[in-house]
């Protein structure tokens, strides 16, 4: 079902940016994601920042999927 | 409101940024 696409996606896609497995992403694991993403450093940054709700510098696979899940909202309602 | 402009730019950039990696999902085999 819908759901759970869209829950493997959301891993498969924090794996990508958590490359040393730690169950979180840090600031620096997004700008390591410059050069295979076609996003600017200051843009990363941007996502980051976006993504971190709390604002503590680490991003939960819990804010990765509510990011994520605005995002297809959004795509859907535009 | 700078605010909401803020989070209509952040939108645009988070869009960017998924659709990369959706893009290098299907991209790479």
């Amino acid at each position: 079902n819908a759901g759970s696409t869209i829950q493997e996606k959301t891993h498969e896609f924090f794996q990508i940016c958590d490359i040393e497995d730690k169950g979180f992403i840090t600031r620096r694991d997004m700008q390591r994601l410059h050069g295979e993403l076609p996003l600017s450093a200051d843009e990363l940054e941007n996502v980051f920042d976006t993504l971190d709700l709390d604002g503590n510098g680490y991003l939960t696979l819990d804010e990765f999927s509510s990011g994520f899940s605005e995002f297809i909202f959004g795509q859907r309602l535009s | 409101d700078p605010n909401m402009k803020g989070a209509a730019a952040n939108e645009g950039v988070l869009a960017n940024f998924f659709n990369s990696l959706l893009s290098k999902k299907t991209g790479s085999p």
